[in-house]
């Protein structure tokens, strides 16, 4: 799975999730990706979060609205909100990671799982990209 | 605020390192740096941030070291299945498709149902119709297949499938 989330020089956020699945899918099933609130979501008051993992408990955890929730309401910063909702799937029994970043620039990562290859770019900075780093 | 933000994710399919060929992380992390290219030169050009993650969702989906669009991993009947999503912050328009088949870019094709308005989620046959209809670019099924992709799903199916296939989502 494949995703980007981006906040332009206007303040506006947006996200996007692309995914082949899962190997081996049957009986057409259908992760996260798609499924906006579960593994995609986007909002100006809160923050864009696009999620990668095990796609069934995504869904039940309502990952990507479940941290603009925590945001908007919550009062938390868009990273510390992703960890929380990465630790509830983790407690759910799920693994693997999302990125997110808030209308003010805040933005990154959280992730349970060790092979999430990732990236930021800020404006005026250097790319950095990581592979399980 | 003059300043923007653009944060990835990509994923090979593979979750273990050692699993990982050096040449396959060298080259998951060039296609990461491309993507980030590409979305910020949309960025530094006044673009939206929707143009943005389309714009480094599309880079990612052409690299075959990621697993959407060209090297998207394979279903049980041996099909590449493609889902994709996109969602503006401003409006909290939304567009999304689920296994379609032959748009290149399964992006472009969830933001023209964002854009089309009437529907959220279109999926299977429908979407690769709406996508025809569209005129975005379309692909033969062949395009999406890789040979290791296949290899993988043939080593699930040896094993008897579902709990192994969390190996390569």
């Amino acid at each position: 799975t494949v995703g980007a989330v981006a906040v332009d020089a206007q303040g506006h956020v947006a996200a996007a999730t692309s995914t082949g699945g899962l190997t081996a899918k049957r009986w057409g099933r259908i992760g996260d990706s798609p499924l906006i609130g579960a593994g995609t979501y986007a909002d100006d008051r809160a923050c864009a979060t696009s999620c990668t993992g095990s796609g069934e408990i995504f869904i039940r955890a309502v990952a990507a609205h479940e941290i603009a929730a925590l945001v908007r309401f919550g009062k938390l910063g868009p990273v510390d909100a992703a960890g929380s909702v990465i630790a509830e799937i983790g407690a759910m029994g799920g693994k693997g990671g999302v990125i997110t970043v808030g209308p003010d620039g805040t933005g990154g990562w959280a992730f349970n799982t060790p092979g999430m290859y990732r990236g930021i770019l800020r404006s005026g900075e250097a790319p950095r990209v990581a592979i399980y780093d | 605020m003059s300043e923007w933000t653009l944060v990835i994710h990509g994923g090979s399919g593979s979750m273990r390192r050692g699993v990982l060929p050096e040449a396959e992380d060298e080259g998951g992390r060039a296609g990461l740096e491309a993507a980030l290219k590409a979305g910020g030169a949309a960025l530094d050009a006044g673009g939206s941030a929707l143009d943005a993650v389309e714009a480094a969702v599309r880079v990612m989906e052409d690299d075959p070291h990621f697993n959407a669009g060209r090297g998207a991993v394979f279903s049980w009947d041996g099909a590449n299945e493609l889902d994709a999503a996109i969602m503006d912050g401003t409006s909290r328009a939304a567009g999304a498709i689920s296994s379609v088949t032959t748009t290149r870019n399964p992006v472009s094709l969830a933001r023209k149902v964002m854009e089309d308005g009437r529907h959220v989620l279109l999926s299977g046959a429908g979407a690769d119709e709406f996508s025809r209809d569209k005129g975005l670019e379309q692909v033969e099924p062949d395009y999406f297949a890789l040979a290791e992709r296949r290899r993988q799903l043939d080593e699930i199916k040896a094993g008897g499938g579902f709990d192994s296939a969390m190996k390569y989502g």
